[in-house]
Formats: C-alpha cells, sequence, structure tokens
C-alpha cells in the first residue's frame, strides 16, 4: 500500500491511498484502501492516509478517528495520530501518516517498521523506516 | 495559516533483516516522491493535485505494493484499489477491483470529479475507465518477478500476507531465527511492504 496526504500553501488538506492488496487474497477482497473514513480521509482539519492489517483499520474506522479526535477532543496533529494508533487498533498493526491544516506532519504506527517520508515548508525534511 | 507541509508511505510492517540495499532503495523512492510534491506546492498546484501527482509515481514504480509491483490474489492476478480525498468541500472518490487500470488513484479521482458517485468497483469501474478513456494495460504489465516468488511462498506457507512480502531467501535464515510474531504468524512469513 501507498499513500500521500497534503496541506498546501492555503491550508487545504487532501489525502489519497492506493493499494494491491494482501498477498494471496481471495479474489473480490476489498481492503481498507478505499474505503474513505478506514484507509483514507480529508477534511478542513486534515489529511489521513493508512496502511497496514485492512480488517483492523476497516473495524477502527482509522482515518476518520484522527480527524474526530482533533474536532471532538480537541487534540493536536501527533497527539491525535498516537491516540488512534494506540487506542483503536485493538489487536491489529497498522501505520498512518497525517498532516494538519496549520501545516504540522506527523505519523505512527505498531508494527515493525512503516516506509514513510515527510517534509514541511520551513525546511523539514525526513525519509525513513525503523522507529 | 502555517505552511505546507507533504507525507508519503510505502507501507506499515518491514523484515527486521531486510537487506539494506533494498532500505536504501525504499528511502531513495521516498526522497524521489516528497522532493516532485515539495516542487509542485512550491508551484503553487492544489493539495488535491499533488497527492494524486505523487500516488501515481508510487503505483508506476514497482517497489512498493501498488499498481506495478501489487500483491497477486490467490489465481496469481492483480485487482488494485485506491480513494482519494479533498478536505475542500470533503469530496471523495474511490474504486476497487480494477485490473487494467494503469493508475488506479486517477481512476478514484475521476469518480470524484465525473461522476455522481464516490465508489465505483469490478466491471463498473472498469467501464468508466473506458469511458473515461485513461490508460489501460494488461493485467500482466503489474506483476513482477518478485511477487510471483512472494505467492509461491505465501502459499506454501498457506497464509495471506498483510501488506508484507516474504523475506528474500538470503533474509529468511535470519527472519526464521526471530523470535517476532505477528498477527499469530512468525514474523519470517512476512516482508516488508
Amino acid at each position: 500500500t501507498v499513500g500521500c496526504v497534503v496541506v498546501d500553501g492555503q491550508g487545504r488538506c487532501a489525502a489519497a491511498t492506493s493499494t494491491g492488496g494482501l498477498m494471496n487474497k481471495m479474489t473480490g477482497r476489498i481492503g481498507d484502501s478505499p474505503l474513505i473514513g478506514a484507509g483514507t480521509y480529508a477534511c478542513d482539519l486534515c489529511g489521513v492516509s493508512c496502511t497496514g492489517e485492512g480488517e483492523a483499520i476497516i473495524r477502527g474506522t482509522l482515518a476518520r478517528d484522527v480527524a474526530a479526535v482533533m474536532e471532538y477532543k480537541g487534540l493536536g496533529l501527533q497527539e491525535a495520530v498516537d491516540f488512534v494508533v494506540k487506542k483503536r487498533l485493538d489487536k491489529g498493526f497498522a501505520g498512518l501518516i497525517a498532516v494538519s491544516n496549520t501545516g504540522e506532519v506527523a505519523y505512527g504506527f505498531n508494527c515493525n517498521g512503516m516506509f514513510r517520508g515527510c517534509a514541511t515548508e520551513d525546511g523539514f525534511m525526513e525519509v525513513g523506516i525503523w522507529e | 495559516m502555517g505552511g505546507w507541509a507533504i507525507a508519503v508511505h510505502g507501507g506499515a510492517g518491514v523484515d527486521p533483516n531486510l537487506p539494506l540495499e533494498r532500505q536504501e532503495a525504499a528511502k531513495q523512492l521516498l526522497t524521489r516522491c516528497l522532493n516532485l510534491g515539495i516542487a509542485a506546492l512550491r508551484g503553487s498546484l492544489p493539495a488535491i493535485d499533488v497527492v494524486e501527482l505523487v500516488v501515481r509515481e508510487l503505483e508506476t514504480d514497482p517497489f512498493f505494493n501498488s499498481g506495478r509491483g501489487s500483491a497477486l490474489t490467490e489465481n496469481g492476478t492483480v485487482e488494485m484499489e485506491a480513494s482519494i480525498m479533498d478536505g475542500e468541500g470533503r469530496r471523495c472518490g474511490a474504486v476497487s477491483g480494477v485490473t487494467t487500470v494503469k493508475n488506479p488513484i486517477s481512476l478514484a479521482r475521476l469518480v470524484m470529479d465525473k461522476s455522481p458517485h464516490s465508489y465505483l468497483a469490478f466491471s463498473g469501474a472498469e467501464e468508466f475507465a473506458k469511458k473515461q478513456g485513461v490508460e489501460l494495460v494488461d493485467n500482466s504489465y503489474f506483476i513482477t518477478e518478485d511477487n510471483v516468488g512472494m505467492l509461491k511462498l505465501a502459499k506454501e506457507a498457506n497464509t495471506i500476507l498483510f501488506d508484507y512480502r516474504i523475506p528474500l531467501e538470503t533474509t529468511c535464515g535470519g527472519a526464521m531465527e526471530s523470535p517476532i510474531v505477528m498477527n499469530g504468524l512468525p514474523i519470517s512469513v512476512y516482508a516488508p511492504e
């Protein structure tokens, strides 16, 4: 699975996710990536893209929950990401990337590593795999 | 108002014994995609266009599990899915079960922009793709040698791999010794996305 989240200079957020799904999956199986609110979500507050164990991401409505805890609990972006990865995945394994309309970027995962890269306008740039 | 920001991912769950050269290749691809997005943002492209542009690049490169290089079904074929969402107005588009669309994310974008729906799947999505004139290729375009080998290993291990790939032969032994279990299976049957 691959994904990208962006907030542009006007504060507009967007998210996109694409995948081949699971190796050896049954034909006709649908995972989290095409499900809005599970693998992908964007609103005026943030943009989120998820990857990992699709069935756990769907059950946890992971992407929407990042936006929801920002909206209803007033959490900041990284706090929201940490909360959702810690509390919404039950025994599942997944990771996600997110941006906020104020130009922040965040990610979180509870499995072995996640291929990710992030950058902000003030010059920050990071590409990583492990913790 | 903050400035722009961008993040990309290539999948979660990485075999701890992933060879360094593959780690390096992954980082180079992620860096290339970040720079593509940064250049577009500096050119004032809207966020929705930037996410589509970057995911297209990731779909076209066979390294990660999407587009070319997608994981294979139990039948050794490729069935892809994608979704896109614009925070401005919360517009969205998604596709599932596409087998000939070169860039599924762009079809998802067309579902959002050019159809009255937010999700099209399987034959309906393929019909829509033909009508919209997006680039179509044979399913074999998406299948890589690497993945044919990994499907074989997955079948031998009689498992479905969560966005992971069987470690390369060279690393398998090392991974086999690691006591780590994920989703109830030894980490050795997983490999990085």
